[in-house]
């Protein structure tokens, strides 16, 4: 799974001044590849700390503990 | 909103897929807090 | 087909993601960032009740380390805030005496600054 072209396309013409600005089926299909990686990226990494925690379910603190270095990390 | 849900399903399908492959659970207040975030960026 | 939830979609999301009134957690919110240098007035307006405001500095002692990634490494800016924070719990049992500033202190020649 991930994400649709026709729902990244909605969501960056939420940011757009200029509502006919169009963008690329590639550029469409890279933005739902950053989204994915971005999404993976903050659920493995919240796996690891509940892991390091002994805990087998990934709750919101143990995102909140990764969620600093994860946003300077994108 | 209808947006804000369309990331929200997509970003639990991952999660689940997350899941499954490490075989550890996320709670919905964490698959809620990873979609807020994804939304924002 | 128009990036929107279909109706199977909506139901599943419905039963298996939505935070509904029966969660005790209703909402995720992230903070809003903001900018006191620029004079802008701070609405620091109080989550509403049952909405999770998300912390960056909850956890702050614990990013003094780089935490485990999965696909996407440290970025420079990321470990340049590790290195911050490493720094400042160096520093966080210092009384009086700043070492920073008696490391650096041999090295300033008031010529370059005045």
């Amino acid at each position: 799974s991930g994400f649709r072209k026709e729902l990244v396309s909605r969501l960056l013409h939420l940011h757009f001044r200029d509502c006919k600005t169009k963008v690329s089926g590639d550029a469409l299909q890279l933005m739902a590849e950053l989204l994915r990686i971005f999404v993976v990226e903050a659920a493995a990494r919240g796996v690891c700390q509940a892991q390091a925690e002994d805990l087998d379910i990934v709750d919101v603190d143990q995102l909140e503990k990764v969620l600093p270095q994860l946003l300077l990390d994108f | 909103q209808r947006l804000k849900a369309a990331v929200h399903y997509t970003v639990g399908c991952l999660c689940m897929e997350v899941a499954l492959e490490k075989q550890v659970q996320f709670s919905k207040q964490t698959i809620a807090a990873i979609s807020e975030v994804t939304f924002r960026q | 087909k128009d990036g929107l939830l279909s109706e199977e979609e909506f139901n599943l999301w419905d039963r298996l993601y939505r935070l509904g009134d029966s969660d005790t957690v209703k909402g995720v919110a992230l903070p809003e960032s903001h900018f006191p240098s620029l004079q802008e007035d701070i609405v620091t307006k109080e989550p509403a009740t049952g909405i999770r405001q998300l912390s960056l500095s909850e956890w702050s002692v614990w990013q003094d380390h780089p935490l485990p990634t999965h696909q996407v490494d440290h970025s420079d800016r990321c470990q340049h805030f590790i290195s911050i924070i490493q720094m400042i719990e160096g520093m966080r049992h210092e009384e009086d005496e700043c070492s920073y500033e008696l490391k650096l202190k041999p090295f300033l020649h008031m010529e370059d600054v005045s």
